[in-house]
């Protein structure tokens, strides 16, 4: 683990008054390398350790901890301060309905919280409908109306003919006449480098004017998640992250980076495959900082 | 210091090392990688940067072929389980190989095993109606087993060549999932003793450093004998896939370059190491 780690370079460099920027130099390495492990990206690495180095040069060695901890304190907070911070609220219209719209790569699990959205806020007392706008993958409408079922959420859809901004302003209309009070759209998951899907993309924004665009990323996402959401978010102003499968192991770096580089917070945690209450949690930085750490 | 003289110098290789950590190879393989090349490097008396940078195609190169095995297809029929995590995109590496093997004039059944996850079974009919192939499923909530024997009987009753079983999305780190899938593949094993021929571990290649965990832990439950790495038409580089096949000891096999039927190629290991230099 990094503190273990931490604690061998201190062991090798003896007990003094002070971090001296050798020291911390020599523990930043091993900070550098727990995060690279953890798959945040190299340049947020830099940059984070940049920041951390400069805090810690200097600093009076606390009489309560010993300089491993020390160090390890000062990149917990900032890592913490960085993640950004906990329970952001989805938005909430003062003109109904509030447009939810969730986008992403491929089999991130922008259908499964589509679904677990909409039952968190149907608890809330809220009244959410479900719009299938995914009209290429085989299914995909099915299994946005088979999780719509499941928890008693309305799903609008059109079968596969229909163009998804069509069908999106039409659901929009329909929601409405229903007075569902919450739009959610479920998009199909496509490569931040497709123009012609990127485009539809934007023109769906066009149409149904969203509150909130949620980038919907997979916790195991190594390196690339930089280039992704800077992508998404350039060309859709995103204004939230859901950071999915963390009822996995994957050490979820890709969170800092896909924070920093967006300076979007990340709102939700996806922990589990079913609709049901505990498997979207509301973001805390805390639930991710250990993990990340190792 | 500059170990080398001219153009060949520490910041050469800490801009080699930089591509590959950003590829998803990983610190550690990278290290390895690195460490090789520069003892060869050292042994040859190279000095050009492009040199060296040519060595270390090589030995990624290596890396892929040291696991290289030839496909066989002895038994009729052959029989393919395919896992992996949630989304890796096994299902949709199902219709791309019934449809290449089709293709070849081989007949091919699939096997609708993921009875757990909202319209997973349509998902896999819908594929079998495009491509032109049966499929054995019972729908949601039906035993895996039961699907997977009914279609290895459909398999041997018509004749087929290849009998290709989808399964659930599964987060290695689920005990209880992993044991699922030791017994299903033990249920196919008792079926037909040499079964399953093929057990490919689909690898989204987006994967960080997670993806080794993931071999692991799917080999040991199923003992993988080849994976497929998906989504490779998207910028991330599949960089996991070195220290994949040095943890597991096995080959990559397949590609998945796109979402239809047709995108599918054979792996090769020099075109995935130039495509990472590119
Ligand atoms: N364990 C776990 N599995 C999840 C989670 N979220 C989604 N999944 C699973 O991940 C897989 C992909 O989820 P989908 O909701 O279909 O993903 P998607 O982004 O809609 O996929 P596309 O529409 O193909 O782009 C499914 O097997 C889901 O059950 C999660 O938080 N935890
Ligand atoms: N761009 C691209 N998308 C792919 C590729 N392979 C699969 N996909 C997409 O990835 C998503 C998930 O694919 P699935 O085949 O449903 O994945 P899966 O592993 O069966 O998912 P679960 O059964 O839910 O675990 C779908 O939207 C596919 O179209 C590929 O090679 N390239
Ligand atoms: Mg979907
Ligand atoms: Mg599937």
């Amino acid at each position: 683990s990094l503190s273990d780690r931490l604690q061998a370079v201190f062991k090798k460099l003896g007990g003094k008054g002070r971090l001296s920027e050798e020291d911390v130099r020599e523990a930043m390495k091993q900070v550098r390398l727990a995060l690279l492990e953890a798959d945040v990206n190299l340049q947020v690495v830099r940059e984070f350790v940049a920041k951390v180095t400069e805090r810690a040069v200097g600093e009076e060695v606390s009489r309560s901890l010993t300089p491993s901890q020390q160090v390890i304190k000062i990149v917990r907070d900032e890592l913490v301060s960085l993640l950004g911070e906990a329970e952001v609220p989805l938005a909430d219209a003062t003109l109904p309905p509030t447009v939810i719209m969730l986008v992403g790569l491929q089999g991130a699990g922008k259908t499964t919280h589509a679904a677990k959205l909409a039952l968190h806020l149907r608890k809330k007392g809220k009244r959410p409908l479900l719009v299938a706008a995914d009209v290429y993958r085989p299914a995909a409408i099915a299994q946005l109306e088979s999780l719509g079922k499941q928890v008693n959420i309305p799903v609008y859809s059109e079968g596969t003919t229909a163009k998804p901004p069509e069908i999106v302003a039409r659901a929009l209309a329909h929601a409405r006449a229903e007075h569902c009070n919450y739009v959610i759209i479920d998009t199909a998951g496509r490569l931040q480098v497709d123009e012609v899907l990127m485009t539809e993309l934007a023109d769906i924004v066009t149409v149904a004017q969203p509150h909130e665009r949620l980038l919907v990323v997979d916790a195991m996402i190594g390196q690339e998640a930089v280039r992704v959401a800077d992508e998404f978010n350039k060309r859709v102003a995103l204004s939230g992250i859901i950071f999915t499968k963390i009822d996995g192991d994957a050490r979820g770096g890709a969170a800092l980076s896909v924070r920093s580089v967006t300076g979007v917070p990340i709102k939700f945690l996806g922990t589990g495959e079913k609709i049901e209450v505990g498997t979207l949690e509301v973001f805390h930085p805390e639930r991710l900082v250990s993990r990340i750490l190792g | 210091a500059a170990l080398f003289g001219g153009a060949l110098n520490a910041q050469v290789w800490d801009d080699l090392e930089d591509l590959l950590v950003q590829a998803d190879v990983g610190v550690n393989t990278t290290t390895e990688l690195v460490k090789r090349v520069k003892e060869r490097v050292r042994r040859a008396g190279v000095k050009e940067p492009a040199e060296a940078q040519q060595m270390l195609h090589e030995e990624m190169v290596k890396i892929l072929m040291d696991q290289d095995v030839p496909l066989s297809q002895t038994t009729k029929p052959h029989v393919v389980l395919v896992v992996g995590v949630n989304g890796a995109g096994k299902t949709t590496l199902i219709a791309k190989l019934a449809h290449r093997y089709l293709d070849k004039n081989q007949k091919v059944v699939l096997a609708a095993g993921d009875t757990f996850r909202a319209a997973a079974s349509e998902q896999l009919e819908t594929w079998g109606a495009r491509v032109g192939v049966p499929v054995v499923s019972r729908g949601q909530g039906g035993d895996p087993g039961a699907v997977v024997y009914d279609a290895m009987d459909v398999a041997t009753s018509t004749d087929c060549d290849v009998v290709i079983i989808d399964t659930a999305g599964r987060l290695h780190a689920k005990v209880n999932l992993m044991q699922e899938l030791t017994k299903l593949r033990n249920i196919i094993r008792r079926k037909m003793p040499d079964a399953p021929h093929e057990v490919i571990l689909v690898i989204d290649a987006t994967t960080g450093q997670n993806g080794v965990l993931q071999a692991k832990a799917f080999a040991a439950a199923s003992d993988v004998t080849a994976v497929a790495i998906t989504k490779m038409d998207g910028t991330a580089k599949g960089g996991i896939a070195f220290a994949i096949a040095q943890e597991i000891q096995r080959p990559v096999r397949y590609v998945g370059t796109g979402e239809k039927m047709t995108d599918l190629a054979l792996f090769d290991a020099t075109t995935f190491v130039d495509a990472l230099f590119a």
